[in-house]
């Protein structure tokens, strides 16, 4: 085990303790900022924890960013690891970061899909889903990411419990989601609500379970371009951007839709490397470089976020 | 645990609405136990999807049956579990 989070090792991927012994360690080393909450358990009983980074104030305007909702998406997770780290690096040493964290909280779940993660360990590295058990069927899981409660069970989704995008019974039915959506409601100010994923290189902002735009349509295809291209600026990186059923296909019961239709104006999806040779299988030699560009992208919806209150 | 030797992982490049049609009727077949990366979603777009050892030969007969171009993005995928195991395992000696 590391013994500081400057021994943590972050270009290689970690198991869930590995990442849940990290936390602590963070926490431990910067108690003036970063505090661990837990915000509910996981279906087979596991904490889900987030950490929250502060540096005062009460019930801030805060940004939320969630990694690893699909389990199989290693790269997602290990960046997540990356981004808490880098917050207590940059903040008091990056002055446009540290603007941010002057006037906004952030919080950061690492591991959205306890259970999940752990089974891509333990017994099966591709799965996908929650290991929720659905009556009547021998089929295991539900996608998180099918589960929120906007344009639930509508066409984007299946209702089968074997299919890898199985909705669930019913919207939030997973505590996993249901987590995050009673922590989103009790905080009440969250300003933008980042959720990453892999693969495919897109920056995605709402809606993917209908063909509507959203109002804000302009500013969040506008926020997308400049945070594209200030990823792109670091590798060459190259993403596409738009939303979620104009880029890729309909997909219901999305987290950021309900976000979005929650009054989150700032709801996004990344999809990070790669466009398709290793694909969920990213090496661990590409973690640290897929986090710095990412991290520019992420600085760059924060600081819009900040410099455009609402 | 799951044991992936064999997998593959193909792209499949799909030139019309018909073609996507048809490979969204594969994921249906369940007894190919096809998991599709990305799923099928619109002509220009492309799908990958992991092919158990088994179901190989079959899907590739139907696809090239149905003029449906691919190539092979993974050519096995335990293979790079293991990297990816080896990786893991020496960074934490």
């Amino acid at each position: 085990r590391a013994r500081s989070t400057s021994t943590f090792n972050y270009d290689t991927y970690h198991t869930l303790e590995e990442i849940y012994d990290f936390m602590d360690l963070l926490v431990a080393e910067n108690p003036q900022l970063v505090s661990k909450l837990q915000i509910g358990n996981s279906y087979e009983g596991r904490p889900i924890y987030v950490l929250k980074f502060s540096t005062g104030g009460s019930n801030r305007p805060a940004i939320w960013i969630d990694t690893g909702i699909h389990s199989r998406e290693w790269i997602t997770q290990a960046s997540g690891v990356w981004f808490a780290k880098k917050i207590t690096e940059d903040y008091g040493q990056d002055a446009a970061f540290t603007a941010i964290l002057d006037n906004m909280d952030i919080f950061l779940e690492i591991v959205t899909n306890p259970d999940g993660f752990a089974y891509t360990h333990s017994k099966n590295r591709l799965w996908r889903k929650t290991r929720s058990l659905t009556s009547g069927s021998s089929c295991v899981g539900v996608d998180a990411n099918r589960n929120w409660d906007a344009g639930f069970g509508m066409s984007g989704a299946s209702s089968s419990p074997c299919s890898e995008t199985y909705h669930g019974k019913s919207a939030n039915s997973e505590v996993e989601v249901k987590s995050v959506v009673d922590f989103v409601n009790d905080h009440g100010n969250i300003k933008a609500f980042l959720s990453i994923h892999s693969y495919s290189q897109l920056l995605l902002y709402p809606y993917g379970y209908k063909t509507e735009s959203p109002s804000d349509k302009d500013e969040l295809d506008q926020v997308a371009k400049s945070a594209v291209a200030a990823l792109s600026s670091l590798y060459g990186t190259e993403y596409k951007y738009g939303s979620i059923i104009t880029t890729i296909y309909q997909a219901s019961g999305g987290s950021i839709d309900w976000t979005y239709n929650q009054g989150i104006k700032y709801s996004f999806t990344f999809e990070l490397r790669d466009t398709g040779r290793y694909g969920f299988l990213l090496p661990a030699s590409q973690i640290i470089p897929t986090a710095q560009e990412t991290w520019l992208a992420l600085l760059t919806i924060m600081e819009h976020t900040l410099n455009n209150p609402y | 645990k799951e044991d992936f030797v064999g997998h593959q992982v193909l792209r499949i490049s799909v030139a019309d609405e018909a073609q996507v049609q048809t490979v969204t009727e594969l994921e249906d077949l369940e007894h190919l136990q096809l998991d599709f990366w990305r799923g099928p979603a619109r002509p220009g777009f492309p799908i990958d999807v992991r092919v158990p050892f088994s179901s190989i030969q079959a899907v590739k007969v139907f696809l090239e049956a149905h003029g449906i171009r691919y190539r092979i993005m993974i050519e096995d995928v335990q293979s790079l579990l293991d990297e990816e195991q080896e990786q893991m395992l020496a960074s934490q000696s």
